[in-house]
């Protein structure tokens, strides 16, 4: 099966290193420069085993996102592609002799929304965006380079960004708690939400393993330490408890809006 | 005698707290939101001791740089002020009966230019600042928050950066060498740039001293370790070996230069 996820955030927030992170990759890309006249969508499709289950994953990148000195239309580009996936499967759908079955699903089940850590609050970019991007796609924000942020930071930021998303009526994804086995978790998890993640290609070797880490004079942040960051509980969320109800909600219920406008148009 | 020091850079880069950090002082601003519609120069006076030297520090903040949608007249507030600094003296130069020596300057006298961390490159609208101000102010460029970089990717993002500067026809400040007595520490220091920093409010003990630190799960960040960050550096640079060069040059070189062009139009 296919799982198309796609990262939207600023050039050098990490969105490369936190796809290699979560998927153990090393999808060696050429880091992007600053100076794109606009955004770009840039997609890379591996083919991968997530425990014992092999998976076509494919990572859409914002190339270009938020910067150009004017912004206006960061958010176009992106609107447009998820159109245009949401359209090729309608076409398909529509069809009289149709291979369902045998089509390429490029509708995409996940927007990872990386936040600058800036500390104070969301930008005038991400607040435009992501009520763009919340009727169309699971939007999952997240708080990138978590390691720039003490604990105490962290609370007040997490809040202040939580406001701000329900002032501004944007609807981001919740972890479903309506099935019993995961209710619970689900529940706890969109408690912590948005998730404070860390991401690195690097490995350290703390006692007799090698971990995924950044390392600094001061310290040595792992990855994969629940106390330094929450990226186990994005991987977790995502990628084993929920993966099948973001495709889900993708289907049944972004699909489908667009399909009726597009059928009443 | 007074001291005017400009901080240009995003809201939640870190410019009120290194305030606080170089010149010892809990200014106490209300963080800045996000949403504001264009850029304003917010300036903050004290009366400081350093080093036994009574001096009036004057610190300007640009209070929404970069956070409009649009941010092509960002660097227009920056320039409006500093000419309006300028006219002002030279309205008082031009008098008859002139009282110069009482006279309040707030021509700035430095201008630390705040640089993201991403690891990467300058961004579009750091280029096109800096090359707006290099003539009018003494631009010294900082990264910002340079607990977020790990050793090997900041000697990577600042060679990157002086690339940049350099390919884009942009004079920073250099710490002048025809001095003897402090030639040798200037051209060394003037190698080290842009200086990467780290600023804090708060004070963590370290073995049984008081010091300002960042406190982490994973370790302290200590701002006056020099193997932590320039912190050090960047104070000894501009507060005590450079600061009479900073006020000359601005009367010399870049006051001048603004006179010419206004007298001869
Ligand atoms: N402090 C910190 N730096 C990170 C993190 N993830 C990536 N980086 C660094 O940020 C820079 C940009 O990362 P990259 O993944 O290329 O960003 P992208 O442009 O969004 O794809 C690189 O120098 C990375 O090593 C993180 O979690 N914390
Ligand atoms: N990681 C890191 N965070 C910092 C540093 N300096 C300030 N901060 C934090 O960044 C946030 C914004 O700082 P502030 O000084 O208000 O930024 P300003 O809007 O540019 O004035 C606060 O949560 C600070 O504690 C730093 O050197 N490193």
């Amino acid at each position: 099966f296919c799982f198309n996820i796609l990262c939207v955030g600023e050039t050098g927030i990490g969105k490369s290193t936190m796809m290699d992170t979560l998927f153990n990759t090393n999808f060696d890309s050429t880091p992007s420069s600053h100076d794109l006249q606009d955004v770009k969508l840039k997609s890379h499709t591996y083919d991968l085993r997530e425990s014992n289950v092999r998976m076509k994953l494919n990572c859409v990148d914002t190339v270009g996102f938020g910067d150009q000195i004017n912004k206006e239309d960061s958010w176009k580009a992106i609107v447009e592609y998820i159109d245009t996936q949401f359209d090729a499967y309608l076409q398909e759908e529509l069809k009289i002799k149709r291979s369902i079955h045998n089509y390429q699903d490029r509708r995409l089940h996940a927007c990872l929304y990386f936040i600058a850590p800036t500390g104070h609050s969301l930008k005038a970019i991400d607040l435009v965006t992501m009520k763009k991007l919340d009727s169309k796609v699971n939007v999952i924000p997240v708080i990138a380079k978590a390691d720039t942020i003490t604990k105490t930071e962290l609370h007040k930021f997490k809040t202040k960004i939580m406001q701000e998303l329900v002032t501004n009526g944007i609807k981001i994804y919740q972890f479903p708690t309506d099935d019993e086995t995961v209710a619970e978790t689900n529940t706890a998890m969109n408690g912590v939400l948005p998730f404070a993640i860390v991401g690195s290609n690097d490995e350290v070797k703390i006692g007799n393993k090698m971990v995924k880490a950044r390392q600094y004079p001061w310290g040595t942040v792992q990855v994969e330490n629940e106390n330094h960051c929450d990226f186990v509980k994005l991987r977790e969320m995502i990628i084993r408890t929920n993966m099948e109800d973001l495709r889900e909600t993708t289907h049944k219920r972004h699909y489908e809006l667009y399909r009726r406008h597009k059928l009443e148009e």
